[in-house]
């Protein structure tokens, strides 16, 4: 555990968290892409399977056990509790271009040919693309709620944290998990046009709004 | 450097 592991899943946690509370406070989904909220439960159910093989450390199983828990609730919101509010026909993202690609992958390019491994494989590729549906949303709508901002922006820090959290541990524990690394970058790489949005406008106290 | 065995992270 370094400063950046730590910050960036506190990071991950604040996401969750305020995601929920928004949802929460304002009665409403609208906005938030369902699609992606599907998508991050899927990838933390299949992540976290090792809960019931190995265990790591108290702080481990709960936060999996969190995220998880947080995940679930936040579809069960979207679809079931706020379902009015659900802004359907602008998540028109088609997921399927996203899991089925990312499924083959798994299969092809991972660490061992093992169930669990292949599902950890598959949750770690579906996590750096996952966010797309509500990135595609919000380029559709043409803006964003402030807070779902905020959201997406501790969403794409903590992933960001986690690369200075490998390049921490390349140096001083001689670890790397090349598939994890890749995929990392990658699912950075997607935040960077909000980052330079949220950092441009919405921290200058603007709306996120994009041109027509 | 290891690959990686365990996955001890998030």
């Amino acid at each position: 555990m370094n400063v950046f592991r730590l910050t960036g899943d506190l990071s991950h946690l604040a996401a969750i968290i305020i995601l929920l509370l928004k949802i929460w406070k304002s009665r409403s989904c609208a906005g938030i892409s369902g699609k992606s909220q599907i998508l991050f439960a899927i990838v933390f159910t299949t992540r976290y399977l090792d809960l019931l093989t190995s265990f790591i450390s108290i702080y481990n199983t709960s936060m999996k056990v969190i995220y998880i828990g947080c995940a679930y609730a936040t579809v069960y919101l979207i679809y079931m509790k706020f379902r009015a509010t659900y802004d359907g026909n602008h998540d028109s993202f088609r997921v399927e271009f996203l899991v089925v690609p990312v499924g083959g992958l798994a299969v092809l390019v991972n660490h061992d040919f093992s169930f669990l491994e292949i599902l950890w494989t598959f949750s770690i590729y579906l996590e750096s693309v996952a966010i797309l549906p509500q990135l595609f949303m919000i380029s559709k709508t043409g803006e964003a709620e402030t807070i779902t901002t905020h959201y997406l922006f501790c969403l794409g820090l903590y992933r960001a944290l986690y690369l200075l959290n490998w390049i921490w541990r390349f140096y001083f524990e001689s670890f790397f998990d090349m598939i994890a690394i890749v995929a990392g970058v990658v699912q950075t790489v997607l935040y960077c046009d909000f980052f330079y949005l949220y950092i441009t406008k919405v921290l200058k106290g603007k709306k996120l709004s994009l041109p027509a | 450097a290891d690959e990686a065995a365990a996955h001890d992270e998030l």
